[in-house]
């Protein structure tokens, strides 16, 4: 099962 | 004063319809060499940015660098307006409340001025570091759309395999798996050519629903440019005369 990530996990 | 005459008003149209439904209310800086914006999705999974270069339009001027504030829903429907050949002209004074939009037809016979009101946003710049990418896929912009659009009927996750000879790629749903495979191949027909830049191979996933959404931009260019690592979002470039539209998709992992 696929769990979606977030942009902001990888820049800030 | 900033304003900015762009002769062809259609790419600015087709911009918008590209971005709309990802992001709805965005700020765009405006300096002496660009207007360009950093928006993501209200998700969060999506990130769009678009650099439209100063030198690229009939005339520009940016007397000092400005955030405007826009509705993208709204400028959508004042876009609508204007002709697929009309010229347009963005205006905005200094410490603007409003932004002007001046639609002008190609005889000079009609001219539409509409001024939409700018929002104060918050602003969530995203630092962005220029990385090196272990694969660059570049391929006819309608092609993927196509391929991204056909899949979607099988699931809602892509599997995105890309290795030195070719890219896969592919699907598993409660109707089955399957999956696509193109080589890499210098065609002279623009929907059959695929150019691969490999260092290493990756292997990651993608929600469609996303690339479904960035795919509206094929109108914008003939090509575009996927560029992956493992474990970092997936960056998909238009590129077009004014400037370049980039999609940033962050990846699926498995539980």
């Amino acid at each position: 099962f696929a769990v979606q990530l977030i942009i902001i996990d990888f820049y800030d | 004063m900033f304003e900015a005459l762009l002769g062809n008003g259609l790419i600015l149209k087709k911009i918008i319809e590209s971005i709309k439904e990802l992001v709805t209310e965005v700020n765009f800086e405006v300096t002496s060499e660009a207007i360009s914006l950093q928006a993501m999705d209200a998700s969060h999974v999506a990130l769009v940015v678009l650099v439209l270069r100063a030198s690229e339009f009939e005339e520009y001027r940016c007397d000092r660098p400005q955030t405007l504030g826009v509705s993208i829903t709204n400028l959508a429907k004042l876009l609508k307006i204007a002709g697929n050949d009309d010229s347009i002209i963005l205006r905005a004074e200094d410490e603007a409340h409003v932004l002007t939009l001046v639609f002008t037809g190609k005889n000079n016979e009609k001219m539409c001025e509409f001024n939409l009101n700018l929002l104060t946003l918050d602003s969530e710049h995203l630092g962005i570091p220029e990385q090196e990418y272990s694969a660059e896929v570049t391929m006819s912009s309608s092609e993927f759309s196509r391929i991204c659009r056909e899949l979607t009927q099988v699931t809602d996750t892509l599997n995105l395999s890309v290795d030195k000879e070719s890219v896969k790629f592919a699907v598993s749903g409660d109707i089955g798996t399957g999956s696509i495979t193109m080589k890499a191949n210098n065609s002279d027909k623009s929907e059959e050519k695929l150019i691969l830049n490999v260092s290493d191979t990756v292997s990651m996933a993608f929600a469609l629903r996303y690339l479904n959404l960035f795919n509206k931009a094929s109108s914008l260019s003939d090509e575009v440019v996927l560029s992956l690592s493992p474990e970092v979002p997936v960056v998909l470039k238009f590129a077009f005369d004014l400037g370049e539209l980039k999609y940033f998709l962050a990846p699926k992992i498995a539980e």
